[in-house]
């Protein structure tokens, strides 16, 4: 473990912290795409399969029951308990468009071809695509809450946190994984339109407005 | 490249 990689744990569980919070006290799911946080919930499950099969450390357990249970209960919310707030109207992302050629690249793609493994990469792949409804939907609705742009914010910087552990990891464990690394770069660059917008508004006390 | 399962990293 690193600092990096902490402090990008930190972000990803603050992250779903923010977005689970906007959730309950507004008692509204209103600008959250569906649709990413049912790849996430994807995303998770597939990734984190060696949680009965093996033991990593508590944190690792811990964070990984987190992460899957959250992702549910975040579906839950939008697509049961908080239905009537859910704008399916403008959350219109073909998912199937990005699940079928990540399902083949990993497929074709992978370190070892054994189940787990295909569906962990399966899982890298999906994860660096997963927010893309999320984007696709604020740019159709034009604008973003703060606290969504809060959100997104802390989601994007996790895996961009990522990327200066894996550069950490490999000049001082010689640790290097190629399938992570360009899945992860690939998750931060489709962040970078938004980290613009939210660095040169959010935090000017602006609302983001995408030219919708 | 090492990337045995398990996976250390979330």
């Amino acid at each position: 473990m690193n600092i990096f990689r902490l402090v990008g744990d930190m972000s990803h569980l603050l992250a779903i912290i923010i977005l689970l919070m906007k959730m309950w006290k507004s008692r509204s799911v209103a600008g959250i795409s569906g649709k990413s946080q049912i790849l996430f919930a994807i995303v998770f499950t597939t990734r984190y399969l060696d949680l009965f099969t093996s033991f990593v450390s508590i944190y690792n357990t811990s964070m990984k029951v987190f992460f899957i249970g959250t992702s549910y209960v975040t579906v839950y919310f939008i697509y049961q308990h908080f239905k009537p707030t859910y704008d399916s109207n403008h959350d219109t992302f073909r998912v199937e468009f990005l699940i079928v050629p990540v399902g083949g690249l990993a497929f074709l793609v992978n370190h070892e071809f054994s189940l787990l493994e295909i569906l962990w990469t399966f899982s890298i792949y999906l994860e660096s695509v997963a927010i893309l409804p999320q984007l696709f939907m604020v740019s159709k609705t034009g604008e973003a809450e703060s606290i969504t742009s809060h959100y997104l914010f802390a989601l994007g910087s996790y895996r961009a946190l990522y990327l200066l552990n894996w550069i950490y990891r490999y000049y001082f464990e010689g640790f290097f994984d190629l399938i992570a690394v360009v899945a992860g770069c690939v998750q931060t660059i489709l962040y970078c339109d938004f980290f613009y917008l939210y660095i040169t508004k959010v935090l000017k006390g602006k609302k983001i407005s995408l030219p919708a | 490249c090492n990337h045995s399962l398990p996976k250390d990293e979330l």
